[in-house]
């Protein structure tokens, strides 16, 4: 899977997301890409989000409302609220996965509760890339 | 003026040491080919946040790194079958598509079924049609697959017919919370 989130200079936030879903998954099987709310979601108040990892694990815990919901309801930063959600969605279910997001101030969240997950942004001109914990 | 800003991933999941250095390579060609669309020349445009990400997804789906469009995973048929959306903040318009076959690009189709403002989802022959009809390339049968892409196919059945846990689907938790009565 792969992902993008975007704000431009007008404020725009849009999010994208692709993928050939998982190896060895029946025909007709449908991840949580194309659910919005789940894969993927951009509202201009609140954030954009993309997620990646085991698609039935992040449809069944909804992980880009819940992102969003904790930035919103909580008051958590995006990098708060992604971390939080990555790791109760892993408690709760047992699946893992990841999600980046750039919330309604342009702050961003980077996190996953699987062994990787490659990211990269610009912002300042400047790409800023990685893949592991901590880096 | 809000600071324009561009955030992508590649997927994640157990990726190996020797698929390290593929994913940075298409990371970097990503963000390149998105700030383009960013970054406001001369001031003279604010640059579009929605170019920007279907140019990086784009750029990700045609890169056999990446698990999406060129490289997909396959299905038990062997087959490829995509799915995409897309979605803006202002007025939270949206295109979702799923089952896509053999076209390059399926951020591309999710795009142009927003734009038509006339559903959100579309899956299976529909969606197959709108990419058609609306510009998207139709590839050779299994042009869109890898030999990675089938090695990991023979692994993951290999380790089927040995009865092998590797359904991401049920998980530790699965096993624990369903109830005794079935439901």
């Amino acid at each position: 899977t792969v992902g993008a989130v975007a704000m431009d200079a007008n404020g725009l936030i849009v999010a994208g997301t692709s993928t050939g879903g998982i190896t060895g998954k029946w025909p007709g099987r449908i991840g949580d890409t194309p659910l919005l709310g789940c894969g993927n979601y951009a509202d201009n108040t609140v954030g954009g989000v993309s997620c990646t990892g085991q698609g039935e694990t992040i449809m069944r815990y909804n992980l880009a409302q819940r992102i969003l919901g904790a930035i919103q309801q909580q008051g958590l930063t995006a990098q708060a609220a992604s971390e939080q959600e990555c790791k109760r969605m892993t408690e709760r279910i047992g699946g893992t996965g990841g999600a980046i997001i750039i919330d309604h101030k342009g702050d961003m969240g980077i996190s996953w509760s699987t062994p990787r997950m490659a990211w990269g942004y610009v912002r300042d001109g400047i790409i800023h890339y990685g893949i592991n914990h901590n880096e | 003026m809000p600071q324009p800003v561009i955030l992508i991933h590649g997927g994640a999941g157990d990726i190996s040491d020797d698929l390290v250095e593929g994913k940075f390579l298409g990371i970097k060609a990503a963000l390149r080919a998105a700030w383009e669309h960013l970054e406001p020349a001369n001031g003279k445009s604010s640059g579009s946040a929605l170019d920007a990400v279907e140019a990086a997804v784009r750029s990700m789906e045609q890169n056999a790194a990446f698990n999406a469009g060129y490289g997909s995973s396959l299905n038990t048929a062997g087959c490829v079958e995509m799915d995409a959306s897309l979605m803006e903040g202002r007025e939270m318009r949206a295109g979702c598509v799923t089952l896509l076959t053999d076209v390059m690009h399926p951020i591309t189709v999710a795009r142009r079924l927003m734009e038509k403002r006339r559903h959100v989802f579309l899956g299976g022959q529909a969606a197959q049609e709108l990419a058609l009809s609306t510009g998207s390339e139709k590839l050779p049968a299994g042009a869109l697959v890898t030999e990675s892409a089938r090695e990991a196919l023979r692994e993951y059945l290999e380790q089927e017919a040995q009865g092998l846990e590797n359904n991401f689907a049920s998980s530790r938790m699965d096993d624990v919370r369903t109830d005794q009565r079935g439901d």
